[in-house]
């Protein structure tokens, strides 16, 4: 629904917006790689979904904190700037259930999202025409 | 910032971009005139205009509200969680989650947190997947509109200078972008160009 202020949201439409759909990762809080997790399936979804896992694995994940598992809370810690430690600490949690865009961080495997800023240095001393290029190396 | 893989942009020959609402949203103007306002943010630094235009079916961008599965394999998932997504150029769809509770402000202005955290700022969501629909893809810079997450309740629909870097990489600047940009942009123009002219800060 829409709103002109947040003021004006029905209280019970507050409280089921509370009920976030991922919510239920928060309790994945300290697994590790080599646990066996109730419904850790959902959260290797996820990183499939975002990109973090590739497209070309099967989706009927299993519950084991595995490597893919690993690798992908890797990359995403290293991509919000968390701390790199492959495990799921809170604050990485925390940052997962945000709500966020469906647009993978990832495309096609190929993570650009940390590093993307293109070394080449494109200054316009124009709005138009010809454009210099510069190299950083 | 970073870009799709290929780093698809909107042609040259192209960059008068139309854009409409599914008719069977059925929005107000009130909620219309929030994507105005972020149609305008990206035009004042980039050439590209985006002019509004009522046939859904043959404009550039195509923006829609839909619930769960709305037929293009990446269903929503209800309040939270997936907000909205919008797809690379020349593509155009542009899709938001109708289980939102979407905030339409109407009182224009810059980043700021809203008081209550179960809301989603439309204005600020919509800045986001604009960047999208020109080609930029997402940004590990966490101030920058194409940081991935945005904080429940907050307002953040200012473009920094790492926006600004990816999305003139990909088009150039605007002849008229003197590096600084106006704010609030005007929310009744009909034709959404980037020449408001009105001086701002980034």
């Amino acid at each position: 629904g829409f709103y002109p202020n947040s003021s004006a949201i029905p209280p019970d439409l507050r409280r089921n917006a509370t009920e976030n759909v991922w919510n239920s990762f928060m309790n994945f809080t300290g697994c590790h790689a080599g646990m066996k997790v109730n419904g850790l399936y959902k959260l290797k979804q996820y990183f499939q979904h975002f990109g973090y896992i590739r497209q070309t694995l099967p989706k009927n994940f299993t519950d084991d904190f595995d490597d893919i598992l690993k690798n992908a809370v890797e990359t995403y810690q290293r991509n919000f700037h968390l701390n790199i430690t492959g495990e799921l600490d809170e604050l990485t949690l925390k940052h997962v259930v945000m709500p966020r865009c469906g647009v993978p961080d990832i495309v096609n495997g190929t993570s650009t999202m940390h590093n993307g800023r293109r070394r080449t240095y494109e200054v316009s001393f124009s709005g138009k025409g010809p454009r210099f290029h510069a190299v950083k190396r | 910032y970073s870009f799709f893989p290929g780093e698809p942009r909107w042609p040259e020959r192209n960059r008068d971009l139309t854009y409409a609402f599914d008719p069977r949203n059925s929005l107000t103007e009130e909620v219309k005139s929030v994507f105005s306002r972020a149609f305008v943010r990206w035009a004042e630094v980039i050439p590209v205009t985006f002019t509004r235009v009522e046939v859904f079916s043959i404009s550039d961008i195509r923006i829609g509200f839909y619930s769960g599965d709305h037929g293009d394999g990446e269903p929503f998932d209800g309040v939270m969680g997936t907000l909205a997504h919008a797809f690379s150029p020349p593509n155009g769809h542009f899709h938001l989650d109708g289980d939102e509770n979407w905030i339409v402000s109407g009182d224009v202005g810059g980043d700021r947190l809203l008081s209550v955290t179960a809301a989603v700022d439309l204005e600020s969501v919509a800045v986001h997947e604009i960047g999208h629909l020109l080609g930029l893809g997402h940004s590990s810079v966490q101030d920058s509109i194409m940081y991935p997450t945005i904080t429940t309740g907050r307002r953040k629909v200012d473009l920094t200078s790492d926006d600004v870097e990816g999305v003139q990489y990909l088009y150039g600047p605007n002849p008229n972008f003197n590096g600084s940009r106006s704010t609030p942009p005007p929310s009744t123009q009909q034709r959404d160009t980037g020449d408001s002219g009105a001086a701002g800060g980034i």
